[in-house]
């Protein structure tokens, strides 16, 4: 699964996601991504976040818009995105998730759950170029 | 400010490059975030994107994707899209041309086609080889409380009313995720 969030120059924000979901599911089955607040989420005044991991249980949690909504309240990315990880980890020791949240400044934080390491790729007029970030679980 | 910006998860720097060249040529987040997406589905990224991978228990790859956009709250999704491959354009289609919110299965190819989008197979060898070596044990699978056991038959199976597992999560890696 990609997800991706984008600011424009004119401040415009958009979030999205696409994927061919689990290997072997039962035939029907849709998972996270294009669940609106679960696979992404995005609102201009505050920002976007986008999640990956398992499907079948992040989607449980809706972690994109809970991750928006914590900034709303005041939390920082990085802390936004950790929120909405350890909410699915209070039910879901095992499961193996991550998500990437950035405000509406483009400052940006990710977490992680169930992996070593999370990679995420990034490009900001900061930067100049695209990089891979990690974010360690 | 940071901006402009993009991010995606994982490694996948070819849809980052797409996305940020969007950018900085006044493209919209919107047309970042498609695009991005769109070159993922093509590169078949990891074989967790676009067609030729993550093949159904029918060995079926079914596409989803979704499309939000941030500055009026306008969203288009689509869930288990057959045989076609533009998942996130369709995705955006259905936010710019119709009132709903997501379109499923069958009806998400026919609006597709409506669209202008042309059907395909998306099995691949790879996908067809991963299936086939997956049947001959069914193993790991996605039933819980059926008989016969799943974690040691295939299917089909019928609910087991005797057995209760506590729910878990799946086995998720970087090949294999939503």
């Amino acid at each position: 699964t990609i997800g991706i969030v984008a600011i424009d120059h004119n401040g415009n924000i958009a979030a999205g996601t696409s994927t061919n979901g689990a290997k072997f599911k039962i035939p029907g089955r849709v998972g996270d991504s294009p669940i609106p607040g679960s696979g992404a989420y995005a609102m201009n005044n505050i920002g976007a976040a986008s999640a990956t991991g398992d499907g079948d249980i992040m989607m449980r949690f809706l972690p994109s818009f809970h991750a928006v909504q914590a900034m709303k309240y005041g939390h920082n990315p990085k802390d936004a995105a950790q929120l909405a990880i350890n909410t699915i980890v209070q039910y879901y020791p095992e499961f193996s998730g991550a998500i990437i949240v950035v405000d509406k400044y483009g400052h940006y934080g990710a977490a992680c759950h169930g992996f070593d390491k999370f990679p995420y790729s990034i490009a900001n007029s900061n930067f100049g170029k695209v990089m891979v970030l990690y974010a360690e679980c | 400010p940071s901006t402009p910006v993009v991010i995606n998860t994982w490694a996948f720097t070819d849809s980052t490059t797409k996305s940020w060249s969007i950018l900085n040529s006044n493209g919209s987040a919107i047309d970042a975030v498609v695009a991005g997406c769109t070159v993922c589905e093509q590169n078949q990224c990891d074989g967790t994107v676009g067609y030729g991978g993550s093949p159904d228990e029918n060995g079926e790859t079914t596409l989803d994707a979704l499309i939000i956009d941030g500055v009026t709250m306008n969203m288009g999704a689509v869930g288990h899209m057959k045989r076609i491959k533009d998942a996130a354009k369709v995705a955006r289609h259905v936010m710019e041309n119709t009132k709903h919110t997501l379109l499923v299965g069958d009806g998400a190819t026919q609006f597709a086609i409506q669209m202008g989008f042309k059907e395909t197979d998306l099995s691949t060898n790879y996908s067809l080889t991963l299936w086939n070596q997956w049947k001959t044990n069914c193993q790991p699978n996605f039933w819980n409380n059926v008989r016969p056991n799943p974690e040691k038959y295939c299917g089909p199976y019928k609910p087991n009313p005797s057995s209760k597992s506590k729910p878990t999560s799946n086995f998720v890696d970087m090949k294999n995720h939503d």
